[in-house]
């Protein structure tokens, strides 16, 4: 089982259409994967069509530990996909984690009692350095941190690896970063292939292949809760993610 | 004086680089105007090439009662514009503020010692509920509130709304929204259309008549730390913030 945290303080940067896209993907080429959704946002929840409660999903596994986990768990219309819904009530969580001695361990211990199912675990997390991307770092073996091909996504990299070393150092010795995914590339801008050099460069073994293209088509299936490969799937936004699933199964061997 | 906060928790939205330009065009029309960066990834303060000091800026008014906050304040290389830099280290401050009775007040408590020479105030904020953005809906009189012309950016909107609305009937009765923009709009593409007019139908009056088009010359302004009318005067985006400011001065009086 590998668990993923998809995060990056920067906002927009395509973080919820990763988790989405890529637990559709490896859903369908058989791998059982579960997408916990813990940003209050709960972008990744709407994104799938998934209406949630207030005071479940995510929300209860934080509060208390929660004995039953998998009471928790929802399952979609997608085989071979379960989701842990994020909540908006979420933020009314923020200053009590924050405050308790093991508030950045509290998903990592709720997910100790998940039954031993799944291939695959992603955890979607908001734009922030706060106690529930941190939660996400502690319960995670490894991170994909997607970057949009502009400057101000840059220039949050050298922070974000600095926080990764900080939890690696301190609650998760074995954290690493599974993978850079480069996000919403446009070829036909210069400014946008400069960018992605600039990343393959400083970060040579870490960049996927598989570059994400702006395709608005990423953008509209979330405004009908599905992931691309079932709102559009000969797109190149859907194809890509489709390639991307491929990398990440072939590295996992 | 005004003071405009510039949220929205959904990232990649456009704050930054409408705080950025709004302040450099009210700078240009003779209004005197102070940006203050209270998001820890300081993209506002990098996007005017200001380089800030770890504890130092906004980081040192929010820490104590800084009796000389005119001390924090750094003039740019524009005439009328100055800046209170922000710095990564505001994440340390994030649970210290959280956890004291009135952290929500501490930057309004810190301006009520400003010298009374500005016009205009901009609070660029992170994408997020948490402390610094509640910090800045406490000390302001207005929310400039930029959408992206996507679907996860009109979800949020009446999160938003409520966290607004919750501020104002508890510590700053005076709050209100000044305006929603429009951002990142693509006149090619029907999805970005339907968005706008989706926002228009659900707040008539409080939209702006500019609306910001996709242009890239913002994106790259950014990574060259000038506002879009130095780096690209003649640029779509660089107009479209002219009239931005047009408006926004016209609604003052
Ligand atoms: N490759 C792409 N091409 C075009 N639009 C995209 C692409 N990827 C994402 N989008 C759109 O861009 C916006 C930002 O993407 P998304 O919400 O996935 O980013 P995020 O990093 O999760 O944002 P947040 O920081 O708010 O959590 C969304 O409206 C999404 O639909
Ligand atoms: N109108 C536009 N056209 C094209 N690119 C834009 C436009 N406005 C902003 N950008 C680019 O989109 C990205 C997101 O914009 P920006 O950083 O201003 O958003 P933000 O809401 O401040 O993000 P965050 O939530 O991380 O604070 C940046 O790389 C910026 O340069
Ligand atoms: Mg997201
Ligand atoms: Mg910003």
């Amino acid at each position: 089982m590998s668990i993923i945290a998809i995060t990056n303080q920067k906002g927009g940067v395509g973080k919820t259409t990763t988790a989405i896209n890529l637990a559709y993907g490896l859903a369908l080429a058989g791998k059982k994967c579960l997408l916990i959704d813990i940003d209050p946002q709960a972008n990744a929840t709407s994104g799938l069509n998934i209406s949630s409660d207030h005071y479940k999903g995510i929300y209860s596994l934080l509060y208390s530990n929660a004995s039953f986990v998998s009471e928790e768990i929802i399952q979609t219309t997608t085989e071979n996909l379960d989701i842990i819904p994020g909540t908006t009530a979420l933020v009314e969580l923020e200053s009590y984690l924050s405050s308790r001695p093991e508030g950045q361990l509290q998903l990592k211990k709720s997910l100790v009692l998940l039954p031993p199912k799944y291939d695959f675990i992603l955890i979607d997390c908001p734009p922030s350095f706060g106690i529930f991307p941190l939660n996400a770092l502690g319960a995670a073996d490894s991170v994909i941190v997607p970057i949009q091909c502009e400057y101000f996504a840059m220039e949050g990299v050298s922070q974000l690896v600095a926080t990764i070393e900080r939890v690696k150092s301190s609650t998760n010795p074995a954290l690493l970063i599974k993978g850079i995914l480069l996000t919403m590339f446009d070829d036909r801008i210069q400014f946008s292939r400069e960018v992605a050099e600039e990343v393959k460069h400083h970060f040579p073994d870490l960049v996927y292949q598989t570059i994400i293209p702006r395709d608005v088509s990423l953008a509209e299936s979330s405004s009908f809760g599905q992931p691309a490969l079932v709102y559009d799937p000969v797109s190149r936004g859907a194809r890509a993610y489709v390639e991307l699933t491929r990398e990440v199964i072939k590295n996992e061997t």
